[in-house]
């Protein structure tokens, strides 16, 4: 009896009561003056009307206007809660530099795990973020003190029964030894991941926090690094920023709505550049005007960045191929670009055309257009414009047009290479 | 050849925008 409280049914609020009906006025009125307050009579407004009333007409009309009110009441909290999820998008930035100093011809970031500073290779082709780690079975020297778990009080195992351990497969293409496991559920996520180059990192998966320039993020999902090796420099790791679950793009998505940039400096005068995080269009503020190409979708390819080429250009003259219009990956720690064998010919043959006169070198390993440079000082390079979908063109930076093979400049060869077939 | 960084893309500014998935890119001397 304690748990219930009784509703007398015959006398409910819309019963209406002869006094009200009664009633000539509806106006309230002042029930008294305090000091500092003033009293108001409140009255029903139905029960106030003085006319005869339709109950049942009243209350389905009341119940109507009261569902209307409610979804009033739901908008105004939709647009709210969007406008704060709007402000909680943030930005940062964190320089970035040349890895020359750390013997890496890719490009660094410094980012806090665990508040401990780790320098990271920053990689759009791949998604997992990763350091070396303690206790290390087999590590490559690297400059400064590895990665140690055991002392940071946010560092967290991921388990092989983990969402977080499946979805690694989709990433890396590597299942680890989980699968194996048996039933056993309780044992590390083990993470494999082989780079292109023959690089390779192997270790567990965990969660830590990281602090990228002034935004501390909890619980990122990285790779704890045991077996590493390959051409990684002095680097602690390597910064995953392509787009599969757990690249930092996706893990850090509603912080920074899944937008990135990069300005890549030149490595010659230790210049930094910068690696920006979020939608501050502050950041672009030394920059021409942005152009846009659409991300080309490929279920199969999901992990990579793929535009749409359309064309290209040597000189301002437009070169012309039928194999434009095709899927071309972008990738910051790719440096030689690959095209298909038709649409290298034609920027081959054209900039032979424009850069002629020069004595030529033999081919050097993919490389087959090379020159012998060294009796020059300086020379004047034809502007090469890679053009995607929507007209947004990439103009190849002057030191990106040749690799030195050779530093005194006998062998340096166009930056660009062959696929071995059209739709390779 | 290893993983090298991408010198042909030096003074832009990329942009990848993975909510409205596209790519931007500007002149930019960083």
């Amino acid at each position: 009896v304690d748990q219930k409280k009784i509703l007398s049914v015959h006398n409910n609020i819309w019963s209406p009561k002869k006094s009200y009906e009664a009633s000539s006025s509806c106006f309230s009125r002042s029930l008294g003056k305090g000091r500092d307050s003033t009293a108001l009579e409140m009255k029903h407004r139905e029960l106030c009307s003085g006319k005869t009333i339709d109950w049942g007409k009243k209350m389905r009309r009341a119940l109507l206007l009261d569902n209307i009110r409610v979804q009033s009441l739901q908008l105004r909290i939709k647009a709210m809660t969007s406008r704060t999820t709007e402000q909680s998008v943030s930005e940062t930035q964190i320089p970035l530099t040349s890895g020359i100093k750390l013997e890496t011809l890719n490009y660094i970031v410094t980012v806090e795990l665990g508040g401990k500073n780790m320098s990271l290779i920053v990689d759009t082709g791949s998604d997992l973020t990763w350091v070396q780690c303690q206790p290390c079975r087999s590590c490559y020297n690297q400059q400064g003190p590895l990665y140690d778990p055991s002392v940071s009080s946010s560092y967290k195992t991921v388990f092989c029964n983990s969402s977080t351990c499946q979805d690694l497969v989709a990433a890396t293409g590597n299942s680890g030894p989980c699968g194996g496991n048996n039933g056993v559920v309780k044992t590390s996520c083990e993470y494999v991941v082989s780079y292109g180059d023959g690089s390779y990192t192997r270790g567990d998966l965990a969660s830590e926090s990281i602090k990228l320039g002034d935004t501390k993020l909890e619980n990122l999902v990285f790779g704890c690094g045991r077996n590493n090796k390959g051409l990684f420099g002095g680097a602690s790791g390597l910064m995953g920023l392509g787009r599969s679950s757990v690249s930092l793009v996706s893990q850090t998505l509603k912080t920074f709505n899944g937008v990135f940039s990069y300005c890549l400096p030149s490595l010659e005068d230790g210049a930094s550049g910068t690696l920006s995080f979020g939608n501050d269009s502050s950041v672009y503020k030394n920059s021409t005007s942005v152009s846009y190409t659409p991300l080309v979708q490929n279920p199969q390819l999901r992990s990579f960045y793929i535009l749409n080429l359309t064309g290209a250009s040597i000189g301002g003259v437009e070169l012309k191929s039928s194999s434009f219009g095709r899927g071309i990956l972008i990738d910051s720690g790719t440096v030689i670009t690959r095209l298909p064998p038709s649409i290298y010919k034609a920027v081959k043959t054209e900039f032979l055309k424009q850069f002629s006169g020069f004595p030529s070198a033999p081919g050097y390993s993919i490389l087959d257009t090379c020159f012998n440079l060294t009796s020059y000082e300086d020379i004047s390079i034809p502007t090469i414009k890679i053009i995607f979908e929507g007209n947004a063109e990439l103009e190849i930076d002057v030191t990106g047009v040749f690799y030195f093979v050779k530093p005194d400049a006998s062998l340096v060869c166009l930056a660009f290479a062959s696929l071995s077939y059209e739709n390779e | 050849v290893g993983i090298i960084g991408n010198y042909q893309q030096k003074n832009q500014r990329v942009i990848y925008d993975t909510t409205q998935e596209r790519l931007g890119i500007a002149g930019e001397n960083c």
